[in-house]
């Protein structure tokens, strides 16, 4: 039973698992990232596999941004800011960052916008 | 989000999660979709992080993001992390940070640093208890012993709340979403409700990953922002994950 408002609450759902149906998208694929390799190289697996994917949910992004800012300042200022301190950021992060920068493609101020998007978003 | 640890009847320690993100960044009519959250899903990947060869965490995560949100230290701890909302919240550590004031952690960075160096429970406890972050975040911790389930409600400096799970008292599950476990969600956004009735009909005889599963897909722990679902069991050291839909009609949060 569910109801067609709303916040839409359903009844407890059961037997979902074995993930299955409509609420299931799709399974994980498993990388392993190995500790002992420098930090700039641990993430090139994967994002060997993911720069597409990730260019893509980056684009999204800059997308937004430009629709609150059209002349594409705040995307510059993102560009231009961000890989100024990118020094400051502790290690294995900084170095791990600047990796997936250069793996990926992706300007180095949007990978770091990326990975501080937990602080940012609060504003 | 919605985070939950419990214990069944055997004192065996679930852990389970649904991430959810990306409210108003993009909502595509077309789709009845969050444009972000629809652009995060092929980037959900699951990790093995290794040391010497050896297994030292495993993580669900999105490609690209180096900061943990999801993760296991196999029979020892489970750890996920929930978006705290406050006034005094990162825009202030950020500003902080730009002004050169760093003795707080990026949260993701915190918890990445946990799962790869702590090494118990209580260990893990101490250490998202006390450091200093940028912004405000629930950390959901389970452990490997019974009892070993709590919720730290952070400030940016200070430990505000540890609710534990406490079997006399019959709380056998802790769960948090993302308000103060002890004031009422917003009303447009109670997921802790339903979440709850569902975690109480299961009961703690039938509590398993399975039935935490079930919990996690009933609308609106399942919505529209559920970009991926992960279930962790300490003592066998293991994370499954799945990618998540939610199909129309369904919250946008």
């Amino acid at each position: 039973w569910a109801q067609f408002i709303p916040p839409y609450t359903e009844d407890c759902r059961t037997d979902m698992y074995p993930p299955k149906g409509p609420t299931f998208k799709g399974a994980v694929s498993w990388y392993t990232v190995d500790l002992d390799l420098p930090p700039s190289k641990r993430w090139t697996s994967v994002i060997t596999d993911k720069k597409k994917d990730l260019d893509n949910m980056i684009q999204a992004i800059r997308d937004l941004a430009n629709a609150f800012v059209p002349s594409g300042r705040l995307v510059e200022l993102v560009d231009i800011t961000l890989p100024l301190m990118v020094n400051t950021l502790p290690n294995p992060f900084k170095d791990e960052i600047k990796g997936i920068a250069a793996d990926s493609g992706i300007h180095l101020g949007e990978i770091i916008l990326f990975n501080i998007f937990y602080e940012v978003f609060t504003v | 989000c919605t985070s939950v640890v419990a214990e069944d009847a055997k004192g065996n320690l679930f852990h389970g999660r649904n991430l959810d993100f990306g409210l108003f960044l993009g909502w595509d009519a077309k789709n009845k979709s969050w444009t972000v959250s629809e652009k995060l899903k092929p980037l959900v990947v699951n990790l093995d992080f290794k040391r010497n060869n050896q297994t030292v965490f495993k993580s669900t995560s999105f490609a690209g993001y180096v900061g943990m949100l999801t993760g296991i230290k196999p029979y020892l701890f489970s750890l996920t992390m929930n978006e705290r909302f406050s006034l005094d919240g990162g825009y202030i550590g950020i500003l902080e940070w730009i002004l050169g004031k760093r003795d707080g952690m990026w949260m993701s960075f915190l918890t990445r640093s946990v799962l790869e160096n702590a090494t118990s429970y209580e260990e893990a406890k101490f250490h998202l208890a006390q450091t200093k972050l940028l912004a405000p975040a629930y950390f959901i911790l389970g452990g490997n012993q019974t009892g070993q389930g709590c919720i730290i409600t952070r400030s940016r400096v200070f430990t505000i709340d540890t609710f534990e799970i406490d079997l006399k008292l019959g709380r056998w599950y802790v769960l948090e979403t993302n308000y103060d476990h002890w004031k009422e969600p917003l009303f447009l956004d109670d997921r802790r409700t339903p979440a709850m009735k569902c975690m109480n009909l299961t009961k703690q005889t039938n509590i398993s990953l399975q039935t935490l599963y079930d919990v996690l897909s009933t609308k609106p722990i399942l919505n529209k922002l559920t970009t991926y679902t992960t279930l962790m069991q300490v003592s066998k050291g293991t994370l499954e994950s799945y990618i998540r839909d939610c199909p129309n009609p369904c919250m946008p949060w």
